[in-house]
């Protein structure tokens, strides 16, 4: 069984964001 | 990191490498705007807008000195070096085109690099403002950076008046760069 998963370059910026200011709380 | 990859790579392990290579240099935007004077006294949330409306296109600039205009080839982060012929018959045309033009553009100012750092800064706080709470004190981060930039290069270039309202006028190519390909999709399967 596969999950096909899409972003966009655009969401893949915006989450590696999301993460360094989450851990850097 | 490299435009093909072998047929035995799974789409997993072609994303993975993609994004070993792409999560470092947004991590290095992100340290370079909390580096900005006065960036980090914007609220987090402002901070956080700002970055992601403009993290592509500050990458836009630093990876225009991958392309090489008047060979037309792009250097990769393999370390070699492909033409645009070979390039464009992998179906990137448009993107690429899009930035060989802005490369030679703002390759033909000639900036140092520390004019090209602070105009990196004003590209950042001149993304869209859309979700910005606190408009004001962006606008006066925005205000102050261009100062600064136009300081430095009349400084420099007393000469030659043309070249920061030339500069100034990059940044709406940044943004339609962005907003025809930051949309681009990346697709990835997961068992």
């Amino acid at each position: 069984h596969k999950t096909h998963r899409v972003m966009t370059l655009a969401d893949h910026i915006s989450h590696i964001i999301t993460q360094d200011f989450a851990r850097n709380q | 990191a490299c435009p093909v990859s072998g047929a035995e790579r799974s789409s997993q392990e072609i994303w993975e490498s993609f994004s070993q290579c792409f999560t470092p240099a947004v991590k290095e935007v992100v340290e370079f705007a909390k580096g900005i004077p006065g960036f980090q006294e914007l609220s987090q949330q402002d901070q956080v807008m700002l970055l992601k409306s403009g993290t592509f296109q500050v990458l836009m600039v630093r990876f225009c000195t991958l392309f090489n205009a008047e060979d037309r080839t792009v250097t990769f982060l393999n370390g070699k070096t492909y033409p645009l012929s070979t390039l464009r018959a992998l179906g990137m045309g448009s993107l690429l085109d899009a930035m060989f033009e802005f490369s030679e553009k703002l390759g033909s100012l000639g900036l140092e690099p520390d004019e090209m750092a602070l105009f990196m800064a004003v590209v950042l706080v001149s993304a869209d403002r859309s979700g910005i709470s606190d408009m004001w004190a962006v606008e006066q981060l925005q205000e102050g950076l261009i100062r600064a930039l136009r300081s430095l290069i009349n400084r420099r270039r007393p000469d030659d008046s043309a070249l920061f309202p030339k500069l100034l006028l990059r940044l709406p190519d940044l943004r339609t760069l962005n907003n025809l390909h930051s949309e681009k999709l990346l697709a990835f399967r997961i068992d």
